[in-house]
């Protein structure tokens, strides 16, 4: 049987808040080390890597490894339906077809229980390779959340160039152009405050800032978010969720003819 | 003009 015990239950309904419009449909696997997730988005652009360790939760489970199939939309109806105080456990018998979810109230209350009904969904794994990139940034969450956000305002894809002087974020459609520059800064006494430029050599690559505004509906869930950059490759954009795990982003590039 | 890559051409199967 699984059992996984999160007394922080808002982390999950932010988890499926932020992954929910990328991503319909993927399988929680689920084993002794904890609960992951790979999926791709409709278009087959981008990539969603969510792992969850065992010892992030307050209490863990898991007799045989299981892949859950969810679908997000449903998944997100009934995570509306815990409060932001409440206590989450995730429960399944081995092979069942449902995952049922139980709130308990900070004070003990209210107990609810719902089943989500469980898919069987083919899904292809693919490799993520650990590499090292041309530059690291990291910077505020709330601060990506912004620039991808004005600057999807204004154009359809963003060009990301990192060099000594800083990061530079350029766009440009009709109503004109636009360029938000971030330079190393670790003046805040806050660390979460800070943005840090790892850069090893310049790179400069093309993205479609639908999806990287997508990315940034993960913000509630970290104060720091990380992208990573080497040239003709997917950006990397990773927020860690505390002690539990990572949540992460993959976008292929856009590539000039 | 650029054409958007699909991510499966980056990230192998396995």
């Amino acid at each position: 049987m699984f059992e996984a015990r999160i007394t922080q239950g808002s982390v999950l309904k932010k988890l499926v808040e932020a992954l929910k419009e990328l991503v319909t449909e993927g399988n929680f696997d689920v084993s002794s080390t904890g609960l992951t997730l790979q999926a791709m988005d409709s278009s087959h652009v981008c990539l969603v890597s969510l792992t969850l360790r065992d010892d992030g939760f307050d209490h863990y489970r898991c007799d045989r490894n299981m892949a859950m199939g969810i679908h997000f939309g449903n998944l997100s109806k009934i995570l509306k339906c815990a409060g932001n105080e409440d206590t989450i456990t995730l429960k399944a018998e081995d092979n069942a077809d449902t995952l049922t979810l139980m709130f308990e109230s900070a004070n003990q209350d209210r107990i609810s229980d719902f089943d989500l009904k469980l898919m069987s969904i083919e899904s292809e794994h693919l490799g993520i390779p650990d590499q090292d990139y041309s530059a690291e940034i990291k910077m505020p969450s709330a601060e990506y959340q912004r620039i991808v956000r004005d600057l999807t305002s204004i154009g359809d894809t963003v060009l990301i160039s990192a060099t000594k002087e800083g990061i530079k974020f350029s766009t440009s459609g009709d109503v004109g152009t636009a360029n938000i520059t971030l330079r190393h800064n670790t003046t805040p006494e806050k660390p979460e405050e800070q943005t840090i430029i790892d850069l090893k050599e310049p790179v400069a690559l093309t993205f479609a800032l639908r999806y990287l505004n997508n990315f940034s509906k993960a913000t509630p869930l970290a104060p720091q978010v990380k992208l990573s950059l080497t040239k003709d490759l997917p950006i990397f954009v990773e927020y860690q969720v505390g002690d539990l795990g990572n949540v992460r982003f993959f976008l292929a590039p856009k590539i000039d003819d | 003009k650029s054409t958007q890559a699909k991510i499966s051409s980056f990230f192998g199967g396995g």
